[in-house]
């Protein structure tokens, strides 16, 4: 529970007012930063301890991505041939969810546990996120599904050899300015 | 014609095809025209030491002068798939947004990505989604109590005493933590964020949600700090998202409300392995 109650304690820190509203100072913004981070991460292993208790796995290596609220995964970008999203509903009733996976340009095919083809669909990250300042940026696109999950579910992605099985999305306007992108700046 | 109709079995966005900007929703049976546009509103520079003058900072909004709309011609990108469809607007160099429908997803979702907002001007922005609407809502609004129920609010006026309303903006706006509506007799508009954020509706039919702030003064309320946030020398990129449902005024529209604000804040954590060690749950 040492980690577990390292992320209680530092939730607990993050409900003062300073937190709540951002009227911290920078500093303090940044050690905020470092002890939700710490605390996160530290937390996974208790995570992948109770998967590893649902599933029959004994030493799987469930990867979490903390900036998938940057479309980038680095689990997904370095192994992306073959790969199980396990989705955890702590609700008590089923729940569905639209699942987006941040992928190279290939084909690909998802599957539930039965091995039933889920409809996937490829959608490009909007190019200002790619241009987003330490953002990597071979992965260019989004793989989007639909999963239902009772309490635990598994989705197996696998790249296709052939173009045939991938609903590709079709471009149906385009209006573009001239796209100047923004030139990374070191600090 | 000059539209451009993105839908799926639920919802009919339209567009205006030579500026990118949305025009027209239609769902649950209600079809309104709605203009979204982004607006920035320059930061009020002002003297610490006059209570009334102080700087727009962390503690408080103070904008100085007019809004600035971004209702120019945009760039925009349409894909078109069965499961999801999707609108990449493209406003300028720091604004962008994904207006997104799921199919058998009963609202709209408007993906904003705002930064970092550029103070090579010297001057300090606040950025802020507005959606236009025809409704007549005759001054008065919704916004939640910290997710809990909405408490109304009029226009320049307060619930127990006739205020003072010096600032006309500022003066309107209400914290937003989980929803802000408006509705006439037949239709109702509401929005719902992902985070606490600032809101008001400043006219008839209008709602709009503070996205992103760069000040450069402190406000002197305390942090002693301008909201300058210059993570990598270059101030902050924000990214988050607002959906919007558009409904009958007098179907209990709130209750999809709440359960749309239930699915918008699913705990869902994913977890990535390789299929090589492929597990099946017990």
């Amino acid at each position: 529970t040492e980690d577990l109650d390292e992320l209680r304690q530092v939730m607990g820190i993050m409900q003062h007012h300073d937190a709540i509203t951002g009227t911290e100072k920078q500093a303090v913004a940044r050690d905020y930063d470092r002890l939700l981070t710490d605390a996160m991460v530290d937390a996974q292993d208790n995570a992948r301890a109770a998967l590893r208790v649902l599933t029959n796995l004994s030493t799987g290596q469930f990867d979490s991505c903390l900036e998938l609220n940057i479309s980038v995964c680095a689990f997904t970008r370095e192994s992306a041939n073959n790969v199980v999203v396990t989705l955890f509903n702590p609700l008590a009733h089923p729940s569905t969810q639209f699942v987006r996976v941040p992928v190279k340009q290939q084909q690909y095919l998802v599957t539930d546990e039965r091995g039933r083809a889920v409809p996937s669909e490829l959608v490009p990250v909007p190019w200002q996120v790619l241009s987003i300042q330490h953002r990597p940026n071979d992965t260019q696109h989004e793989l989007v599904f639909k999963a239902t999950v009772d309490k635990l579910a598994n989705y197996y992605i696998r790249v296709l050899p052939s173009p045939k099985a991938l609903q590709r999305f079709e471009r149906v306007h385009s209006l573009r300015h001239d796209r100047n992108r923004i030139e990374p700046k070191d600090e | 014609t000059d539209e451009l109709v993105v839908q799926n079995s639920q919802i009919k966005l339209t567009f205006v095809k030579s500026t990118g900007h949305l025009k027209t929703i239609e769902m649950n049976g209600v079809s309104e025209n709605i203009e979204q546009n982004f607006a920035i509103y320059k930061g009020a520079m002002g003297n610490n030491g006059i209570a009334q003058n102080r700087s727009s900072g962390a503690y408080i909004f103070r904008p100085d002068g007019e809004v600035t709309v971004l209702s120019d011609k945009i760039g925009y990108t349409v894909y078109d798939g069965a499961q999801v469809k999707e609108v990449h607007q493209h406003v300028n160099e720091w604004i962008s947004q994904v207006i997104r429908l799921y199919e058998g997803v009963n609202r709209v979702e408007f993906e904003w990505l705002v930064g970092p907002i550029p103070i090579d001007d010297d001057n300090g922005k606040e950025i802020v989604t507005r959606f236009k609407s025809g409704l007549v809502s005759n001054g008065v609004f919704f916004t939640d109590s910290n997710g809990r129920e909405m408490i109304k609010r009029e226009l320049n006026k307060r619930e127990y005493f006739t205020p003072n309303v010096t600032e006309s903006v500022s003066g309107n706006y209400y914290p937003v933590t989980a929803r802000i509506a408006l509705e006439d007799s037949q239709k109702r508009l509401a929005l719902l964020n992902d985070r606490a954020q600032g809101g008001s509706s400043l006219a008839d039919g209008q709602l709009e949600l503070m996205l992103h702030r760069r000040l450069l003064r402190d406000d002197a309320f305390g942090v002693s700090e301008a909201l300058n946030e210059t993570q990598f020398g270059t101030g902050l990129i924000a990214r988050g998202k607002v959906f919007l449902i558009l409904n009958e005024a007098e179907s209990k529209p709130t209750v999809a409300e709440r359960l749309a604000q239930q699915e918008i804040h699913l705990p869902f954590w994913k977890f990535f392995s390789s299929s090589n060690t492929a597990s099946v749950v017990k």
